[in-house]
């Protein structure tokens, strides 16, 4: 990308001396100075000049400079004798700037009527690319690829190289950087080829917190080490695993580390070797699984869905009761219960308890009673028989209505009505007759 | 009562004793909040006597213990069409009282039934009569405290019809016998219902149950030969009693 300039930059135009294409005038002293965006170069090609010819244009003459160079200095017309005609060949500056500068003497001969010139310009882009390599031993424009854009060029680098920062010049790249997808594959510079020297590369493996990282390194490892007694000493080249919370470990020799189990969803792979020796790399497969949540196996009197062999992050268990069993946490009840594996290997929730329900006293029956006949305390399944004060009352609906206790929590009778009870009056039935044995 | 006897306790468990300004009349429990009895008792010249003079009595048969333990009145409900300014016409002769408070039925306090909507009023079909009126001995009226009741037959309508049409040779001002009435009583006399009975039950037995027949209202003398006691017949009107039960 180019920045560009505030204003439209001037790409073409034309210049002409004054009063043309009438005869100019004595005396002139007339500078035109053209400037095109840096990168360009300007081409200027003069479409008709007629200015008084001299030897060595001494005395009307047009001269074109950059900056203090004097690319060229005309005057003449075409085919005359004397005096120096540019022609119909574009001049070229070599940069982005280009000054015109026009002088007359006093007199001009009374036979031709010189009557200056025409030019016109326009920026032509500089191939950067195709210029020589500088003789100051700075090496070429681009160390690899060199890139010619409209105005400027860019530099690039081949495959497994990367830019340096001054923009010309490339190194070897790293594979490295950050890997955060669930599962990848990672592997020393130039591994299998023949590796560079001095490399200092990083890798960090960060999958989302939930998730852990298992590191399974290919048995083709080999990163120099020195033989101590105690075993190879990771001196010169190593690779680094850092796990968060844990020890750095480095990794030398050519054995495969093989399968590393983390149980963290962050690693940190430093690759270091020195510019002497040789290590001919690693490369690894690295795989990601979800964390698992323990699991108690079951709520008494509840039910626990969906059943699993085992329960990672994000999922999700629900609790219900069995029929007459309510759910209740920290001592209060609740009307659905659910939890969720959460990233830390813990259950969001804590697993809730099934109490059995309780209907509540029976609603006492006016002109009658409750008698219990199994179960207490007015629990799931307790039985309970309304009954009137006979032989005044009498129970609406019949004797032996009984009520018990069902999971809606509302006592409804053998006939599943939930209408509470009534004692009618018994009428016109005295507990007593006036008696009439005499006749 | 003329001619009966007392009511042993928890006999007739339905009798209430009605006192307005002083006057006996008699009622009977047909629901724990309702008092069925006479209009005439209720009603002081076209003007319905205020709850607050009515006293409401159950539950004994003894007047002396009866009076500790009032039941208060709510209101008064006369039928619409009863008019008898002059106690001349006692045709729907009949009123309910609601109590302030349910009463709990017991052995002493139940109430009676209403009779079926189809009931028959047979002829020689005997009723019993109770209350707190007055009674006779050696030929004498007297006031009685203790709960009487009699044993009497229906009458025919018009074996009735003609006792009051004898009765008005030698009376002046004999009220008039409707359909919604009915007689009971023996042509000899000697048993009958008498002053201070009205509004009482005339209790008749389904073989079952005690039904609420009729309700004492007026009479020719009281246990006279050849003169009946006349009775609301309550078979009439189960609709208005329904109705006023259910609107209050």
């Amino acid at each position: 990308c180019i920045q560009l300039p505030d204003s439209e930059p001037v790409m073409l135009g034309e210049i002409q001396s004054p009063q043309y294409p009438q005869p100019y005038p004595p005396n002139l002293q007339r500078q035109w100075d053209i400037s095109v965006p840096e990168g360009y170069q300007i081409q200027l090609t003069f479409t008709h000049l007629d200015i008084e010819a001299s030897e060595g244009c001494h005395y009307d003459a047009l001269t074109v400079l950059y900056d203090d160079k004097v690319l060229g200095k005309f005057c003449g017309y075409e085919n005359s004798e004397v005096g120096h005609h540019p022609g119909t060949q574009p001049i070229l500056s070599p940069g982005s700037r280009l000054s015109l500068i026009f002088q007359t003497d006093e007199n001009n001969p009374e036979r031709h009527q010189n009557v200056g010139f025409s030019a016109q310009y326009q920026a032509i882009d500089i191939d950067e690319c195709s210029a020589p390599e500088p003789a100051d031993g700075s090496g070429p424009l681009c160390s690899h690829i060199c890139l010619n854009i409209l105005g400027s060029y860019l530099c690039a680098c081949h495959h497994g190289y990367q830019l340096r920062s001054d923009q010309r010049t490339c190194v070897l790249s790293c594979p490295g950087g950050i890997f955060d997808e669930p599962e990848g594959h990672l592997f020393s510079p130039g591994y299998p080829d023949t590796p560079p020297r001095a490399v200092s590369c990083q890798y960090v493996i960060s999958v989302d917190p939930g998730f852990v990282v298992n590191l399974n390194f290919t048995d083709n490892f080999h990163i120099e080490s020195v033989d101590t007694e105690e075993g190879p000493d990771c001196v010169y080249h190593w690779l680094q695993v850092t796990i968060p919370g844990k020890e750095p470990t480095k990794l030398c020799g050519r054995k495969s580390p093989g399968l590393i189990v983390t149980n963290s969803n962050t690693i940190t792979l430093d690759y270091h070797t020195d510019h002497i020796g040789l290590s001919n790399g690693w490369s690894l497969d690295y795989t990601t699984h979800r964390v698992m949540c323990p699991f108690s196996g079951s709520v008494a009197n509840g039910r626990v869905t969906p059943t699993l062999t085992k329960y990672l992050y994000r999922d999700y268990i629900y609790v219900r009761c069995d029929p007459g069993y309510k759910l209740m946490m920290d001592g209060q009840e609740i009307k659905s219960f659910s939890t969720m594996c959460q990233s830390n290997g813990q259950w969001h929730l804590p697993l809730p308890e099934c109490h059995i329900i309780d209907c509540g006293e029976p609603k006492p029956l006016l002109n009658g009673g409750v008698t219990f006949l199994s179960g207490s305390q007015n629990q799931y399944r307790s039985l309970v028989q309304y009954h009137c004060n006979e032989p005044f009352y009498s129970l609406f609906g019949g004797e032996n209505v009984t009520f018990a206790c069902e999971a809606d929590r509302k006592w409804r009778s053998n006939h599943d009505i939930v209408v509470h009870p009534t004692c009618l009056p018994v009428c016109g039935q005295p507990t007593k007759l006036i008696p009439a044995y005499q006749r | 009562i003329i001619g009966g006897s007392e009511a042993p306790e928890n006999t007739i468990p339905w009798q209430v004793l009605l006192s307005i300004h002083g006057q006996r009349a008699g009622g009977m429990v047909i629901a724990d909040r309702w008092i069925m009895t006479a209009a005439h008792v209720l009603v002081n010249e076209n003007d319905k006597v205020p709850n607050e003079a009515v006293r409401v009595y159950t539950g004994l048969t003894k007047v002396d213990t009866l009076l500790r333990s009032p039941v208060y009145v709510s209101s008064i409900h006369v039928h619409p069409e009863y008019n008898n300014p002059n106690l001349m016409d006692f045709n729907n002769d009949i009123a309910l009282i609601k109590l302030q408070d349910a009463i709990t039925f017991k052995g002493s306090i139940m109430p009676i039934c209403l009779p079926a909507e189809d009931a028959t009023y047979t002829t020689g079909i005997m009723g019993m009569v109770s209350g707190f009126g007055l009674t006779e001995t050696d030929n004498r009226r007297i006031l009685t405290n203790k709960l009487k009741y009699v044993q009497l037959p229906v009458v025919e309508q018009e074996t009735c019809s003609d006792s009051i049409t004898l009765a008005r040779r030698t009376r002046d001002k004999v009220p008039g016998l409707s359909n919604n009435m009915f007689c009971a009583g023996f042509p000899e006399g000697g048993r009958d219902s008498c002053q201070g009975d009205s509004g009482g039950p005339f209790a008749l037995n389904d073989g079952s149950r005690f039904f609420a027949g009729g309700i004492v209202s007026w009479g020719v003398d009281c246990g006279q030969q050849g003169t009946y006691g006349v009775y609301t017949r309550v078979s009439n009107y189960l609709d208005w009693i329904n109705k006023t039960m259910q609107e209050n």
